[in-house]
């Protein structure tokens, strides 16, 4: 799939968190993600929505997070104190 | 499944509409009958009862409202995020629901673009009462809109959504009223306005077997529970041979990928080389893993070296680890590891001394004992043996669907009664635990 734009991945990862993927931004430190965290939140929520787990923001994925929703999040929050450890 | 935190420990919970939505065209009394008939959707089959009230002191208030609206899930306009719900811990919102009022919300409408009021509502009310998101493709729960669920006076709970609902309150003893047309509802329900001449797609649930009268299609065991099919309906006993739910559940909710007009099935067993679940209809059959139909099929039941004409029973016996397939008088040998049909079949029935030739089916419980089933009596023959145990038949509604004793005309054999532990008086319904 094409590498996806900029805007796009902002998106996917705001969409991510907001649904429980990632853990929520951190104002202070804004958001640092490895990419390998990254893959994992998209396999999740590919895996979540009946998608083929890629792990890469591909247009289906795309796609799937524009279509309308339920605001409440897919999986408990990512508590952060658990990242840092 | 998200963590679904938390349930009501009251059984009574009021609700109000407390801010509608401002330009739509469902008018004020289409939404509270809505909101009405979604949350019945849940009162139907779990032991919750709903009432709406005029106050502010709801237990669940319902709000239509834009963009930021002081809880931390700020609306998005048009599609986005369409609205959300509180579960039952929460400590400010606790079972209350908002609607994005930017959404075009249709009832009954061919509108594709528009969002349908009452599958959503449903959906939130889930939450309302403490159901988390689910990846399950045919639940009511996963996150994402999937377009109208049709006729609110017809719609029915996905099975996989009743069970975990169960799971949190047990099973409302009262039979659904929305399966029993003719029972009087506690209430008038608010009017919904009429559908349009093209009448909805849900079929009338008017076809619904009762347990206590049915002579089953099919009987099995799959995966230690027991499965009664009769018509497009099923009823499930635990392991511990407790019925799920004194009303059935439809077949194609939860066996997925039987075509839609298959209007039941002849013989179901579970294949004891795979745990593969094969579903017979005339000279077709269907091999399930989990409750999901694999790839390519129906395939013709030549497959088993079967005549055409179909199977009345099929029957793995772990006695020589065969199975079994019967059609009238007759019955086959079939080794379901080398997947071939044993030599000199099919031999003249019946095979168990006592037991009817012609079955409807039969199955191996968990007591290791088999079961022969036939019109509303079953046969039992203990393990190894080669005839039916004494007293027998006996009545299969009453020993296995919890219900009261057989009607008159139904012959029962001798003094004992069924499986030890069954009391005789009040049905043991026992919700589902699995």
């Amino acid at each position: 799939a094409p590498a996806p734009r900029a805007e796009e991945l902002s998106l996917g990862m705001e969409w991510l968190s907001r649904f429980g993927y990632l853990p929520a931004a951190d104002p202070a430190t804004g958001q640092l993600q490895t990419q390998e965290e990254l893959s994992k939140a998209i396999s999740a929520m590919q895996q979540f929505g009946g998608l083929e787990a890629t792990g890469v923001l591909d247009p289906a994925t795309l796609a799937l997070m524009r279509t309308p929703r339920c605001s409440l999040p897919d999986l408990p929050p990512v508590a952060r104190s658990r990242r840092r450890r | 499944q998200a963590q679904a935190p938390t349930k009501w420990s009251k059984r009574n919970l009021s609700w109000r509409v407390r801010t509608f939505p401002r330009d739509s065209p469902l008018g004020r009394d289409t939404v509270r009958a809505l909101m009405y008939y979604a949350l019945k959707v849940w009162s139907d089959i779990a032991p919750l009862n709903f009432h709406e009230v005029a106050g502010s002191t709801a237990d669940l208030q319902i709000d239509f409202s834009r963009a930021e609206h002081n809880d931390r899930y700020p609306f998005d306009g048009p599609g986005g995020t369409v609205a959300h719900a509180f579960f039952p811990g929460d400590r400010h919102a606790a079972g209350d629901a908002h609607f994005d009022d930017d959404e075009a919300w249709t009832f009954r409408s061919a509108d594709a673009h528009g969002m349908d009021l009452f599958a959503v509502a449903v959906h939130e009310f889930g939450h309302a009462i403490g159901l988390g998101h689910v990846a399950a493709t045919g639940s009511i729960m996963q996150p994402y809109y999937q377009g109208p669920v049709g006729d609110p006076l017809r719609y029915g709970l996905p099975y996989e959504d009743r069970v975990r609902v169960w799971q949190l309150y047990g099973v409302r003893d009262s039979v659904s009223p929305t399966a029993q047309p003719d029972t009087p509802e506690p209430e008038e329900p608010p009017p919904l306005p009429e559908p349009p001449d093209n009448r909805s797609s849900t079929a009338p649930q008017r076809d619904v077997p009762h347990r206590c009268s049915a002579h089953f299609d099919a009987v099995a065991q799959i995966r230690g529970e027991a499965f009664f099919f009769k018509g497009r309906y099923f009823w499930r006993l635990t392991r511990d041979r407790h019925l799920v739910s004194l009303q059935p559940a439809q077949m194609h909710r939860f066996w997925r990928g039987l075509p839609r007009h298959l209007d039941g099935v002849d013989a179901v067993y579970e294949r004891t080389s795979d745990h593969k679940i094969v579903f017979f209809r005339g000279d077709r059959y269907w091999v399930f893993k989990d409750n999901n139909v694999e790839e390519g099929y129906p395939r013709p039941i030549s497959d088993f070296s079967l005549p055409p004409g179909g199977v009345d029973a099929a029957f793995a016996w772990a006695h020589n680890d065969r199975t079994y397939f019967f059609k009238d008088q007759l019955y086959w040998r079939y080794d379901d590891h080398t997947r071939s049909m044993d030599p000199g079949y099919p031999a003249q029935g019946p095979l168990w001394r006592g037991v009817p030739s012609r079955l409807d089916d039969a199955m191996r419980w968990s007591d290791g004992a088999s079961y022969f089933f036939r019109g509303r009596e079953y046969w039992k023959v203990l393990d190894g043996e080669l005839e039916a145990a004494a007293g027998y038949p006996q009545s299969t509604a009453r020993d296995w669907l919890v219900c009261g004793e057989p009607r008159a005309g139904v012959s029962v054999g001798g003094a004992q009664g069924g499986p030890q532990g069954r009391t005789q008086d009040g049905p043991a319904v026992c919700s589902c635990s699995a």
